[in-house]
């Protein structure tokens, strides 16, 4: 169960 | 944002800049792997398909177009600039380079994020920018004279993932306490990549002598 990827991160 | 996650940010967007600056001043691209370009294109354009879907700040946004232009731009140059891919170290770049992308694509397959066409694509990116150096590796071994600039930009670049595994230590204590699993592993393997490479920058750095990695 991935954590959803913080959008803010390149 | 944290001032790892800046620095990292920085570290990355100034190796861009470190190689930019090499090919557009000494008209030259001896050295730098087109293979590990070409793979950063791929890398940037399936991780950034969310430009069209999300906004999150104008920082964010910068950066992608920045990142996207600038590898477009770099492998413009090492193909199609009539001086500049003159230069090209060409039969010493020979890292099969597309067999890198199958096992990616097959792996976001078996492991995405979320099974949607964006989350699969970023997973997929994910998975190939931790191997995408590995050419540019390989034609630095290979190298017998491997410049200041080009040498500064592989450092910068290791750098830029060493930074980000900070900034995910320092987020996990800060603000999420989650796990996650697919940036970090991948995160991890690249920065593991660098060592040997690390190790050899590091050791000429302090001796003043001219780097080469034992092949």
């Amino acid at each position: 169960n991935e954590q959803p990827r913080p959008h803010d991160e390149l | 944002m944290n001032i790892f996650r800046l620095a990292g940010d920085m570290t990355h967007l100034l190796s861009i800049v470190v190689l930019l600056l090499k090919i557009r001043t000494t008209k030259s691209c001896a050295g730098i792997s087109l293979k590990t370009q070409e793979l950063y294109v791929i890398v940037f354009i399936t991780r950034y398909l969310d430009l069209f879907t999300r906004y999150v700040s104008f920082y964010n946004t910068a950066m992608k177009l920045v990142f996207i232009g600038t590898s477009v731009a770099i492998v413009w140059y090492m193909r199609l600039h009539k001086v500049v891919k003159q230069t090209y170290s060409r039969d010493e770049d020979t890292f099969k380079h597309y067999l890198l992308i199958p096992p990616c694509f097959i792996l976001a397959l078996l492991i995405p994020l979320e099974f949607t066409v964006t989350e699969i694509l970023w997973s997929f990116s994910i998975y190939l920018e931790a191997v995408a150096i590995l050419p540019q590796l390989l034609l630095l071994q290979r190298s017998s004279n491997i410049d200041n600039l080009t040498g500064s930009y592989v450092f910068l670049l290791g750098a830029y993932r060493a930074l980000y595994i900070v900034n995910w230590v320092y987020r996990f204590f800060t603000e999420t306490h989650k796990i996650r699993w697919i940036p970090w592993i991948s995160g991890l393997v690249q920065t593991a990549l660098y060592a040997d490479f690390f190790y050899y920058y590091i050791k000429s750095w302090k001796n003043h002598e001219k780097l080469r990695l034992p092949a």
